[in-house]
């Protein structure tokens, strides 16, 4: 069963793209077969993985001009396939908007190939539209990065609310996979009090692994690559190490 | 003549919230008569003043329920006015597009008011839809805050490319008002590389200020206050300053 999680939240610069770059190379270095799928225009998870502007991207598979089989790469890493993005796709949510079911546009793509992925992880826009809509109904679960500072508290009612409809909607299967604090450092306060806040909020939904700040995992994608092949010794790849091994053991729990 | 000043990015947490908040209250406390206006649905802005899912908000402007004159309300600062945000403002891009002139709203919104003030900030949403061009059609110049990270360099091509594309369709006179550093960390290397990126690309453009790393910057929206109230001799406090102060010697040159 191939588990597709979206990897969401509308706060900018929580982490998103820093999780799905990580915890998808390291489900490959665990030898399971990922698709990472790149719906941001900014394309960060692509550049991260050494793949800028690329064509044909994501943006001519939601548009309808080319087959996803055709816009799929293989990555530097075993394992890991990629579905780049690229900039033009910053005017696909405008073009969509005319579309029929528009928001199953990426669940009807996928449906062609996600039997070849164990795991199929995607990296969402720091908004909650069209883009984010396709990728919540075209998975199995959702994983919320959540940034140790205050403002990251406030957009995760919209997002639980967000989830609640395409549930209601699009997609009744939706889970959610965790709820992963990031960014944390464990000398301010600041971390302390949003940690215990988000714990209370979402119980044992939060993965007990938390990842710290490093600056090793911001140097990382100027080199393009991942934490685990730019410093695999570094307090983040530890983290991530440790965040992939429990969500590989959440998931293997009957 | 009245400057409006939109801060704007496309990448998520560079520092567009708090750039409005302490530009637009350290303008206030010049004296200054400013409107600080939050074009984001995460309403960050407004909750950093305080202020929490205000009705009327921006959202009722834009779909043009209620006259501007009816929603914009007074901070607890004298001479800062906000103009907040709701997060109903979330299905407002989609809702907008089929409207007439649908990019100038916002600056016919702001053709009954703007007089009343010299100085009008703008806080934008981590996207290029059409609430940030409603912002940049609306605007005299806009401010560009780059967090002095890796992905931060990726986007701005396509900042610059959005900017030209407004100032020949729907704003002639656009300016960049100039390019601003945050979260700069002197002990970082990667700090350094970027910002050393930034001024190569941008020359003069970018304010000689820099905003360094500072936790009682992420400390003061969980108080609702800008950092000048809560705590003005903060590192973040004093740079905060000496930037409102080198725009306002930038502003006053002939
Ligand atoms: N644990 C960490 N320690 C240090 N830096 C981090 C960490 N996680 C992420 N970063 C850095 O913080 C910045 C924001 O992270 P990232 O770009 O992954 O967030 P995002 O949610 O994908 O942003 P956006 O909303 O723009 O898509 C990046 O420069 C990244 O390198
Ligand atoms: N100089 C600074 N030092 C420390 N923390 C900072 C600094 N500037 C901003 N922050 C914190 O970093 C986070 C991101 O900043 P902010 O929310 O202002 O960015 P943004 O660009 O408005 O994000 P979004 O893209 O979601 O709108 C916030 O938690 C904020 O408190
Ligand atoms: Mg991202
Ligand atoms: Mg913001």
């Amino acid at each position: 069963m191939t588990r597709i999680i979206s990897i969401a939240n509308q706060k900018g610069g929580v982490g998103k793209t820093t999780t799905a770059i990580n915890l998808a190379s390291l489900l490959a270095a665990a030898e399971k077969k990922t698709l990472l799928i790149d719906i941001d225009p900014q394309s960060n998870s692509s550049s991260g993985l050494s793949i800028f502007k690329h064509n044909p991207s994501i943006y001519d598979v939601l548009i309808g001009q080319e087959d996803i089989k055709n816009v799929i790469i293989e990555s530097y890493m075993p394992y890991l396939d990629l579905l780049p993005s690229n900039i033009n796709l910053v005017g696909a949510e405008i073009e969509m908007v005319e579309l029929q079911s528009r928001e199953t546009i990426l669940k009807n793509s996928l449906s062609a190939i996600y039997e070849r992925y164990q795991y199929i992880i995607v990296d969402c826009p720091p908004s909650l539209g069209l883009l984010t809509l396709n990728a919540l109904t075209a998975s199995t679960s959702v994983l919320i990065p959540v940034q140790c500072e205050y403002f990251a508290l406030e957009g995760l009612g919209q997002l639980l609310n967000t989830i609640k409809i395409v549930r209601q909607y699009f997609n009744q299967e939706l889970l959610i996979e965790g709820v992963l604090l990031t960014m944390f450092d464990t000398r301010l306060r600041l971390s302390h009090q949003v940690a215990e806040e988000v714990r209370k909020y979402f119980g044992d939904k939060v993965f007990k692994t938390v990842i710290n700040r490093n600056v090793r995992i911001s140097e990382a994608p100027s080199y393009g690559k991942p934490i685990i092949l730019y410093d695999a010794t570094s307090s983040g790849a530890i983290n991530y190490m440790a965040f992939t091994t429990e969500l590989l053991e959440r998931n293997s729990k009957p």
